[in-house]
């Protein structure tokens, strides 16, 4: 009755509410933690204490290099045709404008392919795209390459629509990516209403002028850790089930739901099978990636040091879409082994949380999904989740104690069962 | 590709169906 008792424990019983309480106590002491931040390596020392003090093992730090950049002070400020203080984020690896800023006109448009329709237009002036949402997937396009689009066309400056389908004037920043050979110009994001408003005006043909002011630097690459801990396995050590979430997170908000909700309730995983005195045969490894926000940075660092053990990985596991109440699980993997994850979920009937999805993922562990490791995340209602990523809103005011109690009795049985089986997970 | 031969083509699926209930 391992399923049950894991159930029991985590949605009814003594560790109800216990991931909640240790996530708000963390950021709300810390606030957000963005890569090369003095915050993000103050949380990696508390989180080292916390999991050494919960009784874990081989709890260790392992060192990485992460970018390091900072937002400094910035404003944009229509200027015509009337003023108007404009809500910003700089995007995240942006250079910034020099100390006078940037003042120009402004063109806006809905696509990649208009703006190269347009590009005689775009020549000195700063480009605004007002993209349609799609899905955030389609849409993170424009954040990401934005800049390098619109540099190849002469454009000054970017200012992109943020990547969100519900806005309440709330901009969301995010990782952007330069291109060798392209110059770089200042990018960031704007609000949803900014960006619809900007392009009714064009389409009256009324002139737009802004001023953007950004002091944000790239620095030099900073020292980071991944943060481990482990139950270690009983029967077949040097074997792993990866359950993981990422520390760091944007300098916005608290950094509470991404990914904290993810960080915690794999700590929880782990904090409840050791609570029941439970050891599966396999060892069961916490990471807490840091430097994810910047593409992955801690996590590609862990698979160039661990790779050698590939064919030790059962599974991995990263929640970071997210801890809402979940819908079920997301599943990479061989026909095989997601018929035996079937029966796994099957455990989970009591929370009826039974559904077995494809496109199990996560920006940490694709490197082993890639490499033909089984893979789970956790799928919740990613409209509400997008609705809050970077942006102010990601606050402990979004997060819900009863939807985390049991995200992590989800990550517990099946991380726990899939450690404690005889077999492997089968590869493709 | 497993270490310790503890891999599903020794066992049938029926058998890992029946280890995964017992964890009911």
């Amino acid at each position: 009755d391992v399923a049950k008792s894991i159930i029991k424990l985590a949605v009814y019983g003594k560790a109800q509410n216990r991931s909640y309480e240790r996530l708000a106590l963390l950021v709300d002491t810390i606030g957000p933690r963005p890569s090369g931040s003095k915050s993000l390596e103050k949380a990696i020392q508390i989180m080292y204490q916390n999991l050494q003090q919960d009784g874990l093992e081989n709890v260790h730090l392992e060192p990485v290099k992460v970018p390091h950049w900072e937002r400094g002070v910035e404003s944009a400020v229509m200027l015509e045709p009337r003023f108007h203080n404009m809500a910003i984020l700089g995007l995240g690896s942006s250079i910034g404008t020099p100390p006078e800023g940037i003042t120009a006109e402004v063109l806006v448009v809905t696509s990649f392919e208009e703006l190269q329709r347009r590009a005689p237009e775009a020549r000195g002036k700063i480009v605004v795209y007002n993209q349609p949402y799609v899905n955030y997937s389609t849409t993170v396009q424009y954040r990401v390459r934005g800049a390098v689009e619109a540099a190849k066309v002469g454009a000054l400056a970017s200012l992109i629509r943020s990547v969100t389908s519900l806005s309440i004037y709330s901009p969301h920043t995010g990782i952007q990516e330069y291109q060798v050979g392209v110059a770089k110009i200042p990018t960031a994001c704007i609000t949803v209403e900014d960006a619809e408003m900007m392009s009714r005006m064009a389409s009256r043909g009324t002139k737009i002028v802004i001023q953007l002011k950004m002091g944000a630097k790239n620095y030099p690459e900073a020292e980071s850790y991944n943060t481990v801990a482990e139950i270690i396995g009983s029967k077949y050590p040097e074997q792993v089930v990866l359950v993981s979430g990422h520390l760091d997170s944007w300098d916005v908000g608290q950094g509470a739901m991404d990914d904290g909700g993810g960080a915690f309730i794999s700590w929880e995983a782990l904090s409840l099978i050791k609570d029941l005195g439970l050891r599966p045969k396999r060892t069961l490894r916490l990471v807490l990636w840091t430097a994810e926000e910047q593409g992955g940075v801690g996590a590609f660092q862990y698979y160039q040091l661990h790779k050698e053990a590939i064919s030790n990985y059962s599974l991995v596991m990263e929640s970071d879409s997210g801890t809402f109440l979940p819908y079920g699980l997301q599943f990479t993997g061989s026909d095989k082994a997601r018929t035996i994850m079937k029966e796994v979920m099957n455990l989970l009937q009591p929370i009826n949380i039974t559904r077995l999805f494809r496109g199990g993922e996560g920006t940490d562990i694709n490197y082993w999904i890639q490499a033909g490791v089984p893979g789970a995340s956790l799928l919740d209602d990613l409209n509400k989740y997008f609705s809050f990523h970077h942006s102010h809103g990601d606050t402990m005011s979004v997060m819900d104690p009863k939807e985390m109690n049991v995200a992590s009795a989800v990550w517990a049985v099946v991380s726990y069962v899939v450690a404690d089986m005889e077999a492997m997970l089968p590869r493709s | 590709n497993t270490i310790h031969g503890n891999d599903v083509s020794q066992r049938t699926l029926e058998d890992i169906k029946e280890e995964i209930s017992s964890y009911e």
